[in-house]
């Protein structure tokens, strides 16, 4: 009998360490081994595969109980009455928030929709002409302002613009920030107001992006976001790469945040709608 | 600056009057949970916690030796927590007496990593620093790519008055080797080569990079890393050092809440030196490495 529990033992310490690895936080992992270890002491769990079963089960509801408030965009936005449908994209610097905005246009355009994206980052180096590329090759208009312009005008006047041109959706760059710089978080509270001047009730959506390599301040960073802005999706990027985003883990069970998208690569096709299952299969390969 | 990990782990010593077996596991157990909680790589946490319990064992069954009842100084808690910062500050390795090799008459700076960490940004705070030093620098726009990567260096060269060099239609190795005969034409004395991010895992872009240190020679090969890396950082960080053989890393987004613990992975993993820290977006947001401050923000 303590030949069974020595294989449970090393059985545990490698399905956490799966966990660990990917980033899904160890008190989350912690927390989940203690349930595990439970369920296998009382005898519900018979065997390694039963454990393993089991913790595959638990991650994948943990994604999956948010994604029922998410819906399919395309399908958001074609059958909204308040045209257009605003998605406000935020995020701390590097991320990939600006290429994912212009995937994002892309993919929009190409399903027969018109997109206005706005340069809200009107602080960083050639950022403004960074989007304007994007804006190109995926056929949408932007409206951006001087450098050094308040932020809030410019997504404001994007929004405008949009209904004055009867355009399906708005898609707002906003600047890197770190969650911790408390002028920062100030400013882009204005952002989402002024978009609510511009049209009733916007933005429809706010998504934090966040960097598939990141560890657990990801989880920081949705907790501030979410307090201040109230996120209705998580994009996360650069999941091409070898690091397993295991973060967005915690934060559905933190603060039951749905992905909406990951990001797969750097160019205009690379973004691809968020599939729990597939996720959590590529998790425990 | 004792977070909750560390102080827990103090508590679990509370009025014990030495380190025991059962008291330095519970204390071991806190540390463990906060250095994960730090970003620090599984197994760095794993070895960097032997190398703690081992000391703080030794010594426990060093004070029991004293026949003539002299026990340490230091209360347990206060003892422990000195072995995890010593270990900690070791492994973290000394102030780099640099950090920056120079050469005459140019000193070449390579400057790589993944997508988005702070390269384009960090070039420009090099550029700034050595213009203090009195250097005349060269800022080089090798990242083809990005769209408008070109177009930013250029911005931050100009806000710096260094002068940037681009060129169309060159592939950046290419690109790389005629800025280096520019900047000697120029009189410059230090050049930067600002690459595009990439994974660790793109074979083809990773042998651009191989190609552009061949041509170059760079005296100072700099991987960029972002503080708030996860566990994965470390095997990019490998691939990186196997591959081009880094001089050293810069931790770039200090100036947030990220504990850095991808650091001290990086570190062990590669045995190169942390170089400088960037502290914000701002030109004058870097400065030379030193030890102390890093270790206990990762410790908490
Ligand atoms: N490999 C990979 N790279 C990506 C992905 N998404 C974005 N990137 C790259 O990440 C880098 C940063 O992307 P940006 O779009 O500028 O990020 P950002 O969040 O707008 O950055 P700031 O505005 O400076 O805060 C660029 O080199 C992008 O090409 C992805 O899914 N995969
Ligand atoms: N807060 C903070 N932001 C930083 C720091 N270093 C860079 N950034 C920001 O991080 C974002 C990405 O910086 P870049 O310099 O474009 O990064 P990169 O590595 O050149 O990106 P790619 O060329 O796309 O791979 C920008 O918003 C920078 O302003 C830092 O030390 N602190
Ligand atoms: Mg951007
Ligand atoms: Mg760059």
């Amino acid at each position: 009998f303590s030949r069974a529990t020595e294989i449970d033992a090393g059985v545990l310490d490698a399905l956490e360490e799966i966990l660990l690895t990917a980033d899904v936080g160890v008190r989350l992992s912690m927390r989940w081994m203690d349930d595990l270890r439970g369920r296998l002491s009382r005898g519900e769990l018979k065997n390694a595969e039963d454990v393993r079963a089991a913790l595959r089960a638990l991650v994948l509801a943990t994604l999956e109980a948010p994604q029922s408030q998410a819906m399919d965009v395309e399908h958001l936005i074609k059958s909204t009455f308040t045209k257009p449908y605003v998605i406000m994209f935020v995020g701390v610097n590097g991320v990939g928030k600006t290429t994912t905005i212009g995937k994002m246009a892309s993919k929009l355009t190409k399903a027969g929709l018109q997109v206005v994206v706005g340069a809200g980052d009107t602080f960083r180096a050639a950022a403004a002409e960074q989007l304007a590329i994007w804006a190109e090759r995926s056929g949408s208009v932007m409206i951006r302002g001087e450098e050094g312009t308040d932020p809030a005008s410019v997504i404001f006047n994007a929004i405008s613009h949009a209904r004055t041109i009867g355009a399906d959706v708005v898609l707002a760059d906003t600047a890197g920030r770190l969650h911790t710089k408390t002028e920062l978080m100030d400013e882009i509270r204005k952002v989402k107001k002024a978009a609510g001047k511009a049209r009733d009730n916007a933005p429809d959506e706010v998504w934090l992006v966040v960097d598939g390599t990141t560890g657990q301040n990801a989880l920081l960073q949705a907790k501030e976001f979410h307090d201040v802005l109230a996120l209705s999706g998580i994009v996360l990027t650069k999941l091409d790469g070898t690091a397993k985003g295991g973060v967005v883990i915690a934060i559905a069970d933190a603060l039951n945040i749905p992905v909406r998208y990951v990001g797969v690569g750097e160019t205009v096709d690379d973004l691809k709608p968020f599939v729990p299952k597939a996720f959590v299969a590529a998790l425990f390969e | 600056i004792v977070s909750k990990g560390f102080k827990n782990a103090k508590e679990a010593l509370t009025g014990r009057t030495e380190l025991s077996e059962e008291n330095i596991a519970q204390a071991v157990r806190e540390i463990r949970v906060s250095l994960l909680e730090a970003d620090v790589e599984v197994g760095v946490v794993k070895r960097f916690i032997d190398r703690v319990k081992e000391r703080a064992i030794g010594e426990v069954v060093q004070t029991s030796l004293k026949k003539d009842g002299k026990k340490i100084k230091a209360s347990p808690g206060e003892h422990f927590t000195r072995i995890c910062y010593e270990e900690l500050e070791n492994l973290m390795g000394k102030e780099e007496p640099g950090p920056i090799r120079y050469r005459k008459p140019i000193t070449v700076i390579m400057m790589v990593g993944l997508q988005g960490v702070g390269k384009t940004t960090t070039c420009g705070k090099l550029a700034h620093y050595l213009l203090q030093k009195k250097r005349k620098p060269m800022l080089v726009a090798a990242d083809i790519y990005r769209p408008a990567a070109v177009k930013q260096l250029q911005i931050l060269g100009e806000k710096l008055g260094v002068s940037v060099f681009a060129k169309d239609g060159l592939s950046p190795p290419d690109l790389c080797k005629l800025a280096i005969i520019e900047a000697k034409k120029k009189k410059c004395d230090v050049v930067i080569l600002d690459t595009a991010g990439r994974l660790a895992i793109d074979d083809a872009l990773m042998t651009e990079l191989e190609d552009i240190k061949a041509g170059t020679k760079p005296d100072n090969l700099f991987l960029v890393c972002d503080a708030m890396a996860g566990q994965d950082t470390v095997n990019t960080a490998a691939i990186f050092n196997s591959r081009l053989s880094i001089d050293g890393f810069i931790m770039t987004k200090l100036d947030g809440d990220a504990r850095g613990g991808a650091a001290l992975s990086i570190r062990e993993v590669t045995g190169k030196p942390i170089k400088f820290l960037g502290l914000g977006e701002d030109m004058g947001k870097l400065e030379a490495f030193r030890p102390q401050g890093l270790a206990s923000r990762i410790l908490g």
